[in-house]
């Protein structure tokens, strides 16, 4: 474990929290996708079935329950609790256009082609373009709350300490996952965009407006 | 260089 990862896991649950709280509290999931949090939950499920077959550390094992835990919450708040608030217009995002090319590649290319290599494989790929539908949505409705964008800035910024964290790993431990690397930047790319309204416009603005 | 890994990571 170093900073860069440990930071990195902190900003995830960052933008976890901050998302469920923002729905709890709002008691609306108004600019939400949907789309995007049921895939997180898909990333996290097929990502953390190793909970059931290995155990790493307390640390480890306690994230990935609370990661799947928020997960699962937040899609229920969306779908269930507050869906009266859900705006299902604008969250029309086709995700089975992500869900089988990103299956398909999973089989392809791989580390082991045992089912829950595969699985931990469909993740990291998924994961990488879960975000999708959420932007998408943001580029609809052509604006986005605060809190949403705080969220997005949390969520754009574990992946990039990930990948601080496997320059540190390969420099220091000539550990490197040519996987989760090549998934973790093209993660990372489709923030940039974000990043940069959120860093030019974020400051003092109710609301981000991204030209659609 | 052969990627390797070791599922300790989230």
């Amino acid at each position: 474990m170093n900073i860069f990862r440990l930071t990195g896991d902190l900003s995830h649950l960052a933008a976890i929290i901050i998302l469920l709280l923002k729905i709890w509290k709002t008691r609306s999931c108004a600019g939400i996708s949907g789309k995007s949090q049921i895939l997180f939950a898909l990333v996290f499920t097929s990502r953390y079935l190793d909970l059931l077959t290995s155990f790493i550390s307390l640390y480890n094992t306690t994230m990935k329950v609370i990661y799947i835990g928020c997960a699962y919450a937040t899609v229920y708040l969306i779908y269930a609790k507050f869906k009266a608030t859900y705006d299902g217009n604008h969250d029309t995002f086709r995700v089975e256009f992500l869900v089988v090319p990103v299956g398909g590649l999973a089989f392809l290319v791989n580390h082991d082609f045992s089912p829950l290599e595969i699985l931990w494989t469909f993740s990291i790929y998924l994961e990488s373009v879960a975000i999708l539908p959420q932007l998408f949505m943001i580029s609809k409705t052509g604006e986005a709350e605060t809190i949403t964008t705080h969220y997005l800035f949390f969520l754009g910024l574990y992946r990039a300490l990930y990948l601080i964290n496997w320059i540190w790993r390969f420099y220091f431990e000539g550990f490197f996952d040519m996987i989760a690397i090549v998934a973790g930047v093209v993660q990372t790319i489709l923030y940039c965009d974000f990043f940069y309204l959120y860093v030019t416009k974020g400051e003092g603005r109710s609301q981000l407006s991204i030209p659609t | 260089l052969d990627s390797q890994t070791d599922k300790d990571e989230l």
